[in-house]
């Protein structure tokens, strides 16, 4: 059974980071975008026991076994992207945000994600001029095999271009910038349908802040591997 | 009343607001000897998660902007200055965790700054639209469980104008700012009066142990054209207590239609 526990000391008032041993599966049901296979979504619970106390905190997430890889095309300019190896044409349209009070419920973003599916898309890109979408977008878009294309809050008109032009600097802050990037990544991270992250809309961010999203977000060379090699998780983290 | 469960709570009904200038108690105040009722004015009933002006909407204290041309009828931010679309957010909730629990208050997103009152205790929320607040509690719940909170809540620093042939994100301001950007008015949108300002994301309350789990990572690595795959998983381990927490982690994986466990 895919079921591992390990026990362990945590010191008194202390913070740390912890790697939990892997789990293998053979032959797992693979998450696939609309139109390419289903989307078998596994539950992934974690729970932690203290002695003398018993159940001490739990958690728990949708996950989809999938692999996406993108590349800019010499040929095309174009981004290709492959899903779990395999070519994918991309059918996606734009999404800024479901309403512009904000009322974001699940109800609304599972009849606006149905819809989108149904229209046989099988990617949605956030705009950076909108919002990093919520967790309840993300867990539609898994479940309907929508792929996301994330951008973070940088425009052209805004951040550079546009009519006055605007500041090529971005926002007055860069550390707040790169901490609500950091803070949005936990976030979505674990959504088998979070496909890609961009900087910003119709322009670069600012050289720092550009810079250091994509020393964040780049793949480990572990999962970049095609190889039968196996590594030890030490390796990775 | 009964003891808590470990787990989130939403905190996402009875919520109250108010403008801020038409408030004359302070944070402290109003989460202690003058806690707000919807019967009194100014307060009227909010929309959290939402935005200020979806609770204006609500409360048909502006015509929907979304409505013909009704937009053109609501005040913007950058005439009406910034204080006029700060607001006062007020909840009562009740907890009251047993010896070894520990409470955090969660937002997951406010647009732009806030300041947080429990029970009179001040914590101020730092800016950006776009980033997540927790705030440890335990020690300012009230022992009988009945506790107060109101969020004062500002809009972003630099809102803008919008120029009288509108334009591409107004006059750009905005850009200032980590939020959204598409509130001064696109070539799709009308400007957002309140530029989105708001506890505009879900409000809850996690009840831990000892130890809490803070943001897991899982990743898969595929082998042998996919046949075999591996889940890594990282974690976050906070203790609480202060005492050495000798703790069990358990990771499950199921299948998610009925429950069932994978069989390798």
């Amino acid at each position: 059974e895919h079921l591992q526990s390990e026990h362990l000391n945590i010191a008194a008032g202390s913070h740390v980071v912890h790697t939990l041993p892997e789990l293998f599966f053979y032959k797992p049901d693979l998450w696939w975008p609309n139109g390419m296979g289903k989307q078998p979504l596994y539950n992934v619970e974690i729970t932690v026991d203290v002695e003398n106390f018993g159940e001490s905190d739990s958690w728990s997430h949708h996950f989809g076994f999938r692999k996406i890889e993108s590349h800019i095309d010499s040929a095309t300019g174009g981004r290709l992207f492959k899903v779990n190896g395999q070519s994918i044409f991309i059918r996606g349209g734009n999404w800024i945000l479901s309403d512009g009070l904000l009322r974001l419920s699940k109800r609304r973003y599972e009849t606006d994600i149905k819809f989108h599916a149904e229209m046989n898309f099988n990617m949605m890109r956030c705009w950076g001029g909108g919002l990093a979408e919520r967790p309840e977008f993300y867990h539609y878009c898994d479940i309907y095999g929508l792929l996301v294309w994330q951008e973070f809050w940088i425009t052209g008109d805004c951040d550079g271009r546009g009519i006055p032009v605007s500041n090529p600097d971005g926002p007055l802050d860069h550390e707040l910038f790169l901490l609500c990037a950091r803070d949005t990544v936990k976030l979505l991270r674990n959504h088998p349908s979070l496909a890609l992250w961009v900087g910003g809309n119709e322009q670069v961010p600012p050289d720092d802040i550009n810079t250091a999203l994509k020393m964040d977000l780049q793949l480990h060379p572990y999962f970049e591997s095609s190889t039968d090699l196996k590594f030890s998780i030490e390796d990775i983290y | 009343m009964a003891e808590e469960g470990i787990g989130k709570r939403l905190l996402d009904r009875g919520w109250l607001a108010a403008r801020s200038t038409e408030v004359d108690l302070t944070g402290v105040e109003l989460t202690t000897t003058h806690p707000p009722s919807a019967e009194q004015s100014p307060w009227v009933e909010a929309v959290v998660p939402g935005t200020v002006l979806a609770t204006l909407v609500k409360n048909n204290l502006v015509r929907d902007p979304f409505y013909g041309l009704d937009n053109e009828t609501i005040i913007d931010i950058g005439e009406s200055g910034r204080d006029y679309y700060t607001f006062w957010f007020f909840t009562m909730f009740e907890c009251k965790p047993s010896t070894n629990q520990h409470v955090d208050l969660n937002f997951r997103a406010i647009n732009y700054s806030a300041d947080v009152y429990l029970n009179g205790h001040k914590e101020v929320l730092p800016k950006g639209m776009f980033r997540r607040h927790c705030i440890d509690v335990t020690d300012i719940l009230d022992p009988d469980g009945k506790n107060l909170l109101a969020v004062l809540v500002y809009p972003p620093d630099n809102p803008g104008k919008i120029p009288p042939d509108g334009g591409q994100g107004g006059d750009h301001e905005i850009g200032k700012d980590v939020a959204a950007q598409y509130v001064e008015g696109w070539d799709w949108m009308t400007p957002i009066r309140d530029r989105n300002t708001g506890i505009w994301d879900e409000v809850s309350l996690l009840i831990t142990g000892p130890v809490k789990i803070i943001d897991p990572h899982l990743v898969s690595s595929f082998f042998d054209d996919y046949k075999r795959a591996y889940l890594h998983s990282t974690l976050e381990l906070v203790n609480k207590s202060n005492f050495v927490a000798e703790c069990s982690l358990s990771i499950q994986v199921g299948t998610e239609i009925d429950g069932d466990i994978c069989v390798v």
